[in-house]
């Protein structure tokens, strides 16, 4: 809010990627299934981008990463009150789903949508 | 990587810790044979129309289910002929319901031009049950375009009101049961048919199309709570007005 609020301080996107100074954000990452040991069963696709989080959660949680007033409290107790309490984590915010045609152990070809395999954006929590 | 995905973990043990049901999924690394033959293409056709090349859902994809089982005869039997009728029976194997979902869709995919050792072969399937109700995929009846994944000697019976009313509330083990019948067409040679080779050949596949109940399983739970809050808070009511 300080930033919408006192035009000097510049306004991050919506969706966070403040990767500059290593605060929390979203990191492509793509694997395949045959990395995860997975390809024996897994026909389609071949490539899987589920990406990750990382980065830390100090000073002010910019208004673009939809924290919730709780990780700014829990900021607050661990910088001014507990060091032992920890910081607000940098986790996946929103998901997307991914296809997959898969072999079940019965032989039979299954084409699934599964929910919440790629992390779209993050936030901390 | 705690070595899950090469045990071969029971589909549907409850009791299972929610692991990714993905991995539940996982047959064991000594699986028996990859899938080949037109299963496989008309699935990874169907992959290739619902998913991008990341795996991404389309928008415009028109499968309208978000699970697609295509299972294959487990067993297949010739049957003497019935006239000028070759009969092969086909039993597939149903798996047990899965409370997350939902069946909407019930079609065989079927081999209705066949050519055998010099001889063609028309056929049709027809369900074991009888007076169930089935109907041909307007494409092929119409004779308009077949869908794009259909190759011109295969074709698609929609069979889900027979299977919903015949057999998918049904206990324990479930197998729909079809029988497959070839006529030969006039004028093909007569060869003695070596019937007994259609048992080796993929003739048919069952597809079923599931949607994914979550949603409307928590609105019905929701819906049930809200009625027995309301049922006790008029119960609280009556009680603080007496």
């Amino acid at each position: 809010q300080a930033c919408s609020t006192a035009s000097d301080v510049s306004c991050p996107s919506r969706e966070h990627d403040g990767s500059a100074n290593n605060q929390c954000s979203l990191h492509p990452y793509k694997v395949s299934f045959h990395q995860l040991g997975w390809d024996h069963w897994i026909i389609a696709p071949r490539l899987y981008t589920p990406n990750y989080c990382k980065g830390i959660c100090t000073g002010v949680l910019p208004y673009g990463l939809n924290s919730p007033n709780h990780a700014i409290v829990q900021r607050l107790v661990n910088e001014l009150v507990n060091h032992s309490v920890p910081q607000p984590s940098c986790v996946p915010y929103h998901f997307l789903p991914l296809s997959i045609l898969l072999i079940e152990a019965n032989g039979s070809i299954l084409y699934k949508e599964y929910e919440g395999m790629i992390a779209q954006s993050c936030t901390c929590r | 990587k705690a070595g899950w995905p090469s045990t071969a973990l029971p589909a549907d043990d409850p009791t299972l810790p929610s692991i990714l049901d993905l991995a539940k999924e996982a047959p064991s690394k000594e699986m028996r044979q990859w899938p080949q033959g037109y299963p496989l293409r008309y699935m990874l056709k169907l992959y290739q129309r619902s998913a991008d090349p990341h795996g991404h859902p389309r928008e415009n994809r028109t499968i309208g289910a978000k699970m697609v089982r295509l299972i294959k005869p487990s067993n297949t039997a010739v049957r003497p002929p019935r006239g000028p009728w070759h009969v092969q029976i086909l039993d597939f194997p149903l798996a047990s319901n899965q409370v997350a979902y939902e069946l909407i869709r019930a079609t065989v995919v079927y081999r209705h031009q066949l050519h055998l050792a010099h001889s063609h072969l028309s056929c049709h399937v027809e369900t074991w049950v009888p007076k169930c109700q089935t109907k041909h995929s307007p494409s092929s009846k119409s004779g308009s375009s077949k869908p794009p994944s259909m190759s011109k000697s295969w074709t698609e019976m929609d069979i889900t009101q027979c299977i919903q009313q015949k057999l998918w509330n049904r206990k324990g083990r479930r197998v729909l049961r079809l029988r497959f019948m070839c006529q030969q067409q006039k004028g093909s040679e007569t060869l003695e048919l070596r019937w007994q080779d259609m048992t080796s050949l993929d003739v048919a596949f069952l597809l079923l199309y599931f949607n994914d109940t979550d949603e409307s399983i928590q609105a019905k739970l929701l819906a049930r709570g809200q009625e027995e809050l309301t049922d006790r808070e008029s119960s609280f009511l009556t009680r603080s007005v007496r």
